[in-house]
């Protein structure tokens, strides 16, 4: 069985705000990964 | 065919030796002699899958991606009855084990599959078939939510076979080197998917070397904004951007089956396509066109804080069916009433409309059972 996700997250700096944030995944292709551990990160500017 | 040049042979030899009676002697040894010779084929065939998957996994390893490479194991799968297959699966693997018998058939089980029983919930004698312990609930404490409010989490135990951001109408995920599939004929074509920008899916691998071009694209884009309007780079500039992304995690037998929420959000639609059944393997993604489009799956469609979020639960010939919590009365791989799969998917609009039901993040969504 498979699943996919597809969601909307902050991407590309506003070119006025150069702090905003854009989403990161921090996994990587064939990683192991279980329920709860963080697939990616975003921070709000 | 050397089986059926020697037997012949070997019968009128006996024949000879017996002086009569032939017919009665050959039949006698037919059904083990084939019985022996299936056996034989099955065992080559297993050493033989082990052996692919042994070079799979070493190619994989040296950094070689697989290509997409239809072949005729793939069409033969097509006309096999594979829905009816995983219902029979279902229904064998629902038969209620003797007690005494359960921890040695879970266990082998576990070491087949590498699980890790001592996360389990209950006494593996608690389970009272395998369809129960494949569903198998954790022990507490045993999958820890990440708790930064900035993280998505992965949703299932598995393993990740793509991801990256998905650009353009009709953006498109890569199954395997060669062949990709359209994110509305995953999700649906009635789908609430944002159209993000023109341009292409940006994969993983290729993030680095178009991140610099993007960041160039995007400076003559702000260019061209600031020489044609000045209200619309106050919009633009006022507005955060949302990109939009993918991932597609593979669950093997022996994993836990659960499939939790990534984040906070509202499910608002649920879409249930009642496709075919076909194996989700690594070999499948290779030679299978369309594996996860035509598979039957559940899709779940919604809002959270950065926009758009679904998730895609699609069942395979072993595990067949999605139960889903938050609908309990939905049935998924029933048997199939039309020919072709081909009809629209069975949409639910969850109540309150524009509301939906609100998922916690780590909260249990769904499961996929066997058959």
């Amino acid at each position: 069985s498979t699943v996919v996700l597809v969601f909307q997250a902050p991407t590309l700096k506003s070119p006025k705000n150069s702090n905003a944030s854009e989403f990161r995944f921090s996994i990587r292709r064939g990683d192991r990964i279980r329920v709860g551990e963080a697939m990616g990160r975003w921070h709000d500017s | 065919s050397w089986y059926a040049k020697q037997f012949p042979t070997t019968s009128q030899a006996r024949a000879s030796v017996s002086g009569g009676n032939s017919d009665s002697q050959g039949n006698a040894f037919l059904l083990p002699g084939a019985t022996v010779a299936t056996l034989l084929m099955l065992g080559a065939l297993h050493a033989r899958r082990l052996y692919d998957d042994k070079k799979v996994e070493d190619a994989r390893e040296k950094g070689v991606e697989f290509e997409f490479q239809p072949d005729v194991k793939a069409a033969f799968l097509r006309m096999l009855p594979l829905r009816s297959i995983s219902r029979v699966w279902g229904f064998l693997t629902n038969v209620e084990i003797p007690v005494w018998l359960r921890p040695h058939v879970y266990r082998a089980w576990a070491r087949a599959f590498r699980s890790n029983l001592e996360e389990a919930a209950l006494p593996l004698d608690e389970y009272a078939s395998l369809r129960d312990f494949f569903v198998r609930t954790l022990r507490e404490g045993c999958r820890p939510i990440d708790p930064d409010p900035y993280s998505l989490v992965s949703p299932v135990d598995g393993t990740i076979l793509r991801f990256g951001e998905l650009k353009g109408a009709g953006a498109m995920i890569e199954q395997v080197k060669g062949f990709s599939y359209s994110v509305s004929s995953l999700l649906g074509a009635s789908s609430l998917l944002p159209i993000i920008a023109e341009g292409h899916t940006q994969d993983d691998s290729s993030t680095i070397e178009q991140e610099s071009s993007q960041r160039e694209k995007s400076k003559k884009s702000w260019w061209r904004i600031s020489l044609a309007s000045p209200k619309v780079r106050e919009t633009v500039s006022a507005c955060p951007m949302k990109g939009l992304y993918y991932c597609v995690i593979y669950l093997k037998p022996g994993d836990y089956h659960r499939i939790h929420s990534p984040v906070d959000w509202n499910v608002l639609v649920r879409r249930h396509f009642a496709g075919h059944l076909f194996p989700l393997n690594e070999r499948a993604t290779r030679t299978i066109r369309n594996l996860y489009v035509e598979n039957e799956r559940v899709v779940l469609e919604g809002l959270w804080q950065q926009g758009y979020m679904a998730v895609a639960a699609i069942g395979a010939t072993n595990i067949g069916s999605i139960e889903l919590f938050i609908e309990p009365e939905l049935r998924t791989n029933r048997p199939r009433k039309k020919l072709l799969h081909s009809g629209p998917p069975e949409e639910c609009v969850y109540k309150p409309e524009g509301v939906g039901v609100m998922l916690k993040k780590g909260e249990e969504v769904a499961a996929f059972n066997m058959g």
